[in-house]
């Protein structure tokens, strides 16, 4: 399991180095292990830069660049180890007109072989599904689905 | 292992029978707030197994059976189904005949509950089991709850460390 | 000290009690003591029904629903002690849009006393401003102004 | 008592001298994700006097320093200056005069800190005493940090009751 857990961590290392600067469009982050010593206890730090600035404490970063090193993380453990289906709620709410293409174009190729669900209310958001679901409450305090969208 | 069909029944604010047929690809939840979207997504963590009432804004589990609106009175039991294709023949052996595997719980205000995977009886353990190792189980990294999408890089190494190992 | 609490505590509960069915459109809402014999120790506990709801456990609100009921006490507090400006970064976030809209007009009503600044990335709430001043790093990882606009 | 103009000299990404000129009513300040909006506000709370680090996102004060980017390197002090209607007669009475109060703070990669109001040296307690009971000080109820709305509602009790002693 030491082994495992090795291969894991270098297999998700390796895309999170290629999936931050994609999402980013530019920039560098790569993960390290807190004691490489001890593989059973190591915990996992992250290192991360955005374009054009230096590596710093992750927590200085913006509101906006945490959910998307967030995402970053997300999808590399994703890549790694694809689940069936991926639930999102709001997940795009922080980010700018920028990062949010860059968030749904990686979420469209990913699509292919996994299964998405997501919250948000970003109208470009809306426009990158295949399927929307609308879900109301026009009886007081009942939910009810009032629209589904299947684009073919 | 897609999800093919959720209902939702007398759970969080569906009180009345509501059926969600789901294809692959990008589905997108959209409505105001409040509607009801984070419960739909509650419903299907819930039907996997979720027992972590914090994880589903509760104090205690019967918080989840619909208690009222100004119009409805309270129902007496919550339940969830969730139809998922078979697809990588994730079901028990016992079953790897069938196309799909259909989960239901059920929870009633007694505090009584019940779990079936295709329509047999079963426990919560058979449930999860399903799940186990498929990163939608209990370490999932692939499910975000709402406000949460920071806590990968707000957490502590070692809490990190545990969803790295679900990729193991 | 116990009488100023006490006073302070039902003055932000009338506005409280106003407030919230106005940017809920409807519903009601109001503030409880933990221990009413207790002035010196006492909790304060927010009671909240959105329109066509019952009364519940505050924790299952919804993400935007616990948002605006944050707004809406902190606007009470506002009003029975009014701040000599107050700074709002990304608060309208989990907000829909006819939820926004009700609290840009509050925003707007409470300005006439108080200097607000908002951060926000949605169009509506820029347009709601008197002054929109752009923030950017077009030099690596140097923030500069450059645009300032004032309604006049 | 209204903001007119902040100075922001070497604070988190302001390397260059950036000055704000800012006026009665609503200002929105917008921008990408990072340019530097939530870097105003809190250059705005550090001048204020605020030494809480965490809530500065930092380990060390020093992180508030530029530390530097890929073309610039660090700079040797943070500098924020705010300029005030004194509306109100908030002055200390010593500057009752004044139209305007004038808040300095500097910070030294070597620790060393300087207050003043008004071109005046002082402490960081005479800063902080202006904004006593005013709701911009400590427990402030109008300052809402990104990501901080919804404390009001998950805060305990008594948490609470520290925001309405405020407006006591
Ligand atoms: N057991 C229950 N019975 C009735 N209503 C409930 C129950 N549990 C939760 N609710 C209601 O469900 C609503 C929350 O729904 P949900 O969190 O799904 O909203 P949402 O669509 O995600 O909204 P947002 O966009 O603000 O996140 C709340 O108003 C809550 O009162
Ligand atoms: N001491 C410092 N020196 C240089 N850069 C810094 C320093 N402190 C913080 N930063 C940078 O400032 C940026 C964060 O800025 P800020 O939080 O103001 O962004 P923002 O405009 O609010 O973005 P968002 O819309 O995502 O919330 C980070 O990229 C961080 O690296
Ligand atoms: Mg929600
Ligand atoms: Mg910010």
């Amino acid at each position: 399991t030491k082994e495992r857990f090795r291969q894991a961590f270098d297999a998700v290392n390796e895309q999170f180095q290629e999936i931050f600067p994609f999402l980013f469009k530019g920039g560098e982050a790569r993960l390290e292990l807190t004691n490489a010593q001890d593989l059973l206890e190591t915990g996992v730090e992250i290192l991360a830069r955005p374009p054009g600035k230096r590596i710093q404490n992750m927590d200085l970063l913006s509101g906006g660049e945490k959910a998307l090193t967030a995402v970053a993380l997300i999808f590399s453990i994703f890549l790694t180890k694809p689940s069936p289906f991926c639930l999102l709620d709001e997940v795009d709410a922080p980010l700018d007109d920028a990062n949010l293409s860059r968030f749904n174009e990686m979420l469209r190729k990913l699509s292919d072989r996994t299964q998405f669900f997501v919250v948000t209310h970003n109208k470009r958001s809306m426009q990158e599904a295949d399927s929307l679901y609308g879900v109301t409450m026009e009886d007081a305090g009942t939910s009810r689905v009032v629209s589904v969208e299947f684009m073919e | 292992m897609n999800i093919k069909r959720l209902e939702i029944l007398g759970f969080k604010s569906f009180p009345d029978k509501t059926v969600f047929e789901f294809r692959p690809g990008i589905t997108a939840v959209v409505g105001p707030n409040g509607c009801g979207k984070s419960n739909v997504f509650e419903a299907i963590r819930w039907v996997m197994g979720e027992q972590r009432v914090r994880s589903l804004r509760s104090k205690k589990m019967e918080d989840v059976i619909f208690n009222g609106s100004e119009t409805r009175k309270p129902v007496g039991m919550a339940e969830v189904r969730l139809v998922l294709s078979n697809s990588e023949g994730l079901a028990p052996p016992s079953m790897a005949d069938y196309d799909e595997i259909m989960i239901t719980r059920r929870l009633f205000r007694d505090g009584e509950s019940h779990y079936e995977i295709n329509n047999i009886s079963c426990r919560l353990a058979d449930v999860t089991d399903l799940f186990l190792d498929t990163g939608v189980g209990r370490n999932s990294y692939a499910i975000i709850e709402q406000g949460q999408v920071d806590f990968v890089v707000a957490a502590k190494p070692e809490e990190r460390r545990v969803l790295i190992e679900e990729a193991a």
